[in-house]
């Protein structure tokens, strides 16, 4: 494993407890999208569908079920925690995930490189990623208040994506064979949603203000 | 085989 894979990890790790961390200890939610941990939570489940059939390493197992473990508990606590639920920002949080859901499935069924369930079950969850942080992104464009936990989980996940590019570069020109098309373009959108939110960001802690979104 | 490899990622 190269070292953009493993800092990509890492920060999709730490992005994930800087969620679980705001979540648990101060039992608030406010500023997260649920549509965006639901579709998160179907993405890690139709793709880890190999998780008991083909063993990989240690590492791969354990980080899977590290993603689906956490992913779902994050959206159990947003439904069904008392506390949690109530700092819920229900009103703002309104995209309709089905129409990011349904799309991706036609695609997956039309562009894959295997028609077996388990492999377009795994070419829709690569889809489903690359758009599925669009409600989180729409919600915190409409709170004016962006909380420091918030803006390190988003800028986290964008950075998980930027270095698992830097990744697929490396083993292109390290492994033979290694020619991903699908992951590639998925994961490219993906990083391109986050350019906009990186920008503003990275000038917000180069100025020292606190971050806000322009409307 | 091709295809094997990007299954190890996550």
């Amino acid at each position: 494993m190269n070292a953009f894979r493993l800092a990509g990890d890492m920060t999709h790790l730490i992005s994930v407890l800087v969620l679980l961390l705001k979540i648990h200890t101060i039992k608030s939610c406010a500023g997260i999208s649920l549509k965006t941990q639901e579709l998160y939570a179907l993405v890690f489940a139709t793709r880890y569908l190999d998780i008991f059939t083909d063993f990989i390493s240690l590492y791969n197992t354990v980080m899977k079920l590290i993603f689906l473990g956490s992913s779902f508990s994050i959206v159990w606590y947003m439904r069904r925690h008392k506390l949690v639920q109530r700092s819920y920002d229900k009103d703002h949080d309104t995209f309709r995930h089905q129409l990011l859901v349904l799309p991706c499935l036609i695609l997956a069924l039309l562009i894959h490189e295997q028609f077996t369930f388990k492999e377009v079950m795994w070419t829709f969850s690569i889809y489903l990623e690359a758009v599925a942080i669009l409600p989180q992104l729409v919600l915190l464009q409409r709170t004016r208040n962006i909380d420091n936990l918030t803006g390190q989980y988003v800028f986290f996940l964008g950075a998980y994506r930027s270095l698992y590019i830097l990744n697929w570069i490396y083993r292109y020109f390290t492994e033979p064979h290694y020619v991903h098309w699908i992951t590639w373009i998925s994961g490219l959108v993906q990083t391109l949603l986050y350019a906009d939110f990186f920008y503003y960001y990275i000038s917000s802690w180069k100025n020292n203000v606190k971050l806000t979104l322009p409307a | 085989l091709a295809l094997e490899s990007v299954k190890d990622e996550l």
